[in-house]
């Protein structure tokens, strides 16, 4: 991590992350909801940042699949 | 286990606006069994940690995406986390500052100085004035940043949670606002001849207060942050003291010195500027020069020796019960042969006499890039990662100090830059798992 943050706990349990059913999603209680832009374009800014732009997986460049 | 969703819950509403000095951005990250929540003061906490989590996600060989379960409480040290980049020395095209706005977000810096216009040229275009840019850029047609630019850079930098903090620099460091504006400047002599070179603004004709009250108050209402900077620095009086009318000037008002002619034309300024309701950051030697200033002045240290120290620097400011700003360490267009990161990590901020009262006065600080030897060739591997080694300094706790720790993160966190399309130059041997071509 950059900047090292406050407190960090972590651990060796790992959880996947599957990038075609991955979301960001506001909490119900949240004040911000759908329509905060700062937020939802950030959603997609990450979202972008980890997986890249295109649908999940990546069509293959020519066509084929290994 | 798959996690699927991130639940991002803020406590605060306020969606439109933009953030300011005063903005929370304290977080905390759950992931383990029973949640993946990112809570939140504010939005802009919700941003950084965003950045956080996503610096979290990592792929195994097979390319599957993992996170460990992970508990993270955080927030900055300093509220004002600054990157100065000059567009003036060199003009940078729109894309490059958009660019280097995504990475200050990636480290969690929340201030742009945009050192907007300087000696040499002028482009930023101005609505009243547009002589400025038209006879002071580089080029009036492709070296400007028009209106829509300017609008641009703004809502891109609020969208990421930064401020943008616009300097126009005076009265020194304005040569290239003179032939957008006749007579602003102080006319050079030459013994009894004017010689055609011209000086700082000139400080002693009205015309030149009717005009600051026109610029200033186009600069309030373009640029929506509190803070102004009005820069006070470098102010050259060989000119002025060639100057006839500016000796009668000084003989009327009793002035024996030039530092008293320079605070007379500040002060002008700053109330200027004050009724606009607006705030101001200075460079120290406004300060230096005991120029009158409103109690809630920013000072921005930036000398390394002189008249003293930078840390004693800082000692006489928040004595003086000022708000400081450090950037006399983090020159980042300053370069050595090497690790030089390291020096500049080492800084600690507090480190003076002083009062827990005086400390806190010291809000936070800039890494800087002048423009002389950088354009949009250079820029980004002159900038990362060695920037964000100031912003670890400004957001990380004042115990984050081990160089060895800080080397290795770096090191990987240049690595991430990479995969993000970022030219960050390395900082010593290593490889990175991917080198992108597209980089």
């Amino acid at each position: 991590l950059w900047p090292w943050p406050r407190s960090v706990q972590a651990s060796s349990r790992r959880y996947r992350l599957r990038p075609a059913a991955f979301a960001f999603r506001h909490h119900p209680g949240s004040a911000a909801q759908p329509g905060c832009d700062v937020l939802d374009s950030a959603f997609a800014r990450y979202r972008r940042l980890l997986f890249g732009a295109g649908p999940w997986p990546p069509p293959s460049p020519s066509g084929q699949r290994h | 286990v798959s996690k699927d969703v991130l639940v991002v819950s803020v406590v605060t509403e306020g969606c439109n606006e933009f953030p300011m000095l005063e903005s929370l951005e304290n977080y905390t990250l759950t992931i383990d069994d029973d949640q993946c929540l990112l809570a939140a003061s504010t939005i802009w906490g919700a941003l950084r940690g965003l950045e956080t989590f996503s610096q979290l996600v990592w792929t195994s060989a097979e390319g599957t995406f993992f996170i460990n379960k992970t508990s993270i409480k955080d927030f900055p040290r300093f509220s004002h986390r600054g990157l100065l980049l000059d567009t003036s020395r060199h003009y940078l095209p729109l894309s490059s500052i958009l660019d280097t706005l995504d990475v200050m977000a990636y480290n969690k810096l929340n201030v742009f100085h945009w050192h907007l216009v300087d000696d040499p040229s002028f482009p930023y275009d101005s609505i009243t004035f547009p002589e400025l840019a038209r006879k002071g850029s580089y080029n009036p047609v492709t070296h400007i940043y028009t209106a829509q630019d300017v609008k641009e850079v703004i809502e891109y930098a609020r969208l990421r949670g930064i401020r943008v903090l616009a300097e126009f620099d005076t009265p020194g460091h304005t040569l290239s606002w003179g032939p957008g504006v006749p007579g602003l400047l102080t006319p050079c002599y030459s013994g009894t001849q004017p010689s055609g070179d011209f000086g700082p603004v000139n400080p002693i004709l009205n015309s030149t207060y009717k005009f600051m009250s026109s610029f200033f108050l186009e600069i309030s209402s373009v640029f929506p942050d509190f803070y102004l900077h009005l820069g006070g620095d470098e102010v050259d009086f060989t000119c002025w003291r060639s100057n006839p009318d500016i000796q009668a000037f000084m003989k009327k008002k009793g002035f024996d010195d030039f530092r008293q002619l320079e605070s007379f034309y500040i002060q002008m300024l700053l109330d200027i500027v004050s009724a606009y309701e607006k705030g101001y950051v200075v460079w120290q030697e406004v300060f230096d020069n005991k120029v009158k200033v409103r109690p809630d002045t920013i000072v921005q240290v930036w000398r390394d020796k002189k008249p003293v120290t930078y840390m004693e620097e800082v000692e006489l400011v928040t004595k003086a019960g000022f708000r400081v700003l450090l950037s006399a360490p983090w020159y980042l267009n300053h370069i050595t042969y090497g690790a030089d990161w390291k020096d500049m990590y080492k800084v600690e901020p507090l480190d003076f006499e002083g009062s827990p009262e005086e400390k806190a006065l010291v809000i936070g600080g800039e890494a800087c890039m002048w423009g002389e030897w950088v354009d949009s060739t250079n820029l980004v591997p002159r900038l990362w990662p060695r920037g964000g080694v100031v912003a670890e300094r400004l957001w990380s706790s004042n115990l984050t100090t081990n160089l060895d720790f800080a080397e290795t993160r770096l090191s990987h966190f240049r690595c991430l830059l990479l995969r993000r399309g970022v030219q960050a130059e390395p900082i010593g041997v290593g490889y990175c798992e991917q080198e992108f071509e597209e980089t």
